[in-house]
């Protein structure tokens, strides 16, 4: 069966929506969790990619989703 | 690297650490030695010393728990946030918590304490994460290798903060990478329970004894099986290692350290302001020039300085010291030649002199045991 991408991508969002809460001071404005260029979300993704050497691109690709799995300290990288 | 906003540093360099629970995933023992090697890391590269406490409160609290714990950062279970640290400061400032959902091991399997302390001590004492992917600073966790640990870095970036360590040699300076301290040969730690082991000086010390050697000292309350084995200089920085002489004066919750013509005083881990002072002061000829040991009893009020086969003895009620030496076979029959240290417990004194150790009792006036000097260890 092709793999539920939806799902997939859902738990995704949740896991980076995390991380950046956790590690790089990204507070939800309570907007439902949505990806428009250039809002809060892909700038701060953009911070986590710049941080760790990534390509800068402001979205979820595979390189970030598998970064934000590792086990890591506990303290912020971007102090909120 | 980076550093806290405010570069936030202790303004002190001695700091004290308290462990104040165990995880259960290891030998408590090996939880101690991961901690005081993590905190070694950072020691050997700045003036910074450790002085571990068993209770109370201490500068960086050390603890394990799962969730929610007392605090605004509730971990999150197995893996992600395994751990993390508070900058210097006071209260919680400098507090280290690790999460009891992991799996805790001193190997390369699971997460290793060690390593993961090591790096949580960096936040500890002022660094925040590292860009570099080799640096300990770095935030993410990757396989631990036991034979590399700081990078230039984390060199860099704490010695930014506090300076370099005063016993930097050469090489350590230029290195990129400081090998695993208890691994390198050139810190040849004495052995405890050498049958050749000897001693600097000896001293009781608020209830503890305490064996000095070389730059070490063993810590040891008669009550507690193991000693703590410690640097001279996390107690007292300004020290020179490798000291003659100690005595306490318990009366004045004081200690007496000699090393060559010189004295200091300390009160716990402070040198009391004027010292060192020399010799000379206490009431010797000039021509004295060092003490091999000496010991103090309050009973008497009397203090003994022995030097080669003779004594001095200081009178603290008439405030004179002898006007001239004493052979020391007259006074300790049985004790002969040169006393490399000496100290009173209860009433009887322990001389030791080279591998051999002797107990004297003061109101036989005789040695009434002739004993190994390590029989204060676990050994």
């Amino acid at each position: 069966f092709p793999a539920n991408t939806r799902q997939t991508k859902e738990e995704g969002m949740q896991l980076i929506q995390k991380y950046l809460e956790n590690y790089y001071g990204f507070k939800k404005d309570g907007e439902p969790f949505v990806w428009k260029s250039n809002n809060a979300m892909t700038q701060k993704l953009k911070e986590i990619q710049k941080f760790f050497g990534l390509e800068v691109t402001g979205k979820l690709d595979s390189g970030t989703l598998d970064l934000v799995q590792k086990h890591r300290c506990g303290f912020p990288d971007i102090a909120g | 690297f980076s550093t806290f906003a405010g570069e936030l540093k202790w303004t002190k360099q001695v700091l004290t650490y308290r462990i104040v629970n165990y995880t259960p995933d290891l030998h408590p023992a090996n939880v101690n030695a991961a901690i005081k090697k993590a905190l070694s890391v950072w020691s050997r590269v700045t003036p910074l010393r450790f002085i571990k406490k068993d209770r109370g409160d201490a500068d960086i609290m050390i603890s394990f728990a799962a969730r929610g714990h007392n605090d605004f950062i509730p971990f999150d279970g197995p893996g992600g946030s395994l751990a993390y640290a508070y900058a210097p400061g006071k209260d919680f400032g400098g507090d280290a918590h690790f999460d009891e959902d992991e799996t805790w091991t001193k190997s390369t399997e699971g997460t290793n304490l060690f390593y993961v302390a090591a790096h949580e001590f960096g936040h500890s004492l002022g660094l925040s994460h590292s860009k570099d992917p080799n640096a300990l600073m770095y935030p993410v966790y990757r396989k631990f290798d036991p034979s590399v640990l700081l990078h230039q870095d984390d060199i860099t970036g704490i010695q930014y903060l506090y300076g370099p360590s005063s016993n930097t040699n050469n090489d350590q300076r230029e290195s990129t990478e400081i090998k695993n301290p208890t691994e390198s040969k050139d810190l040849e730690l004495p052995n405890s329970c050498s049958s050749n082991l000897t001693f600097d000086a000896v001293t009781t010390f608020r209830g503890e004894i305490m064996f000095f050697k070389g730059t070490h000292i063993w810590r040891k309350h008669p009550a507690v099986r193991t000693a703590d084995f410690e640097l001279v200089s996390s107690f007292w920085p300004r020290l020179p290692p490798g000291v003659d002489a100690a005595y306490e004066i318990p009366e004045k919750d004081e200690m007496v350290i000699f090393k060559g013509n010189e004295f200091w005083v300390v009160r716990g881990d402070t040198i009391l302001p004027g010292y060192p002072q020399k010799l000379y002061t206490l009431g010797f000829s000039k021509d004295v020039t060092k003490t091999d040991t000496a010991f103090h009893n309050g009973i008497e009020g009397k203090t003994y300085y022995f030097i080669a086969d003779k004594f001095w003895s200081y009178d603290k009620r008439s405030q004179s010291m002898d006007r001239k030496s004493l052979v020391i076979r007259d006074a300790f029959p049985g004790i002969n030649g040169k006393i490399d240290a000496v100290f009173q417990h209860g009433n009887f004194l322990y001389f030791f002199s080279g591998r051999k150790q002797f107990e004297f009792d003061l109101d036989k006036k005789r040695v009434t045991r002739f004993l190994k000097t390590n029989l204060w260890f676990p050994c």
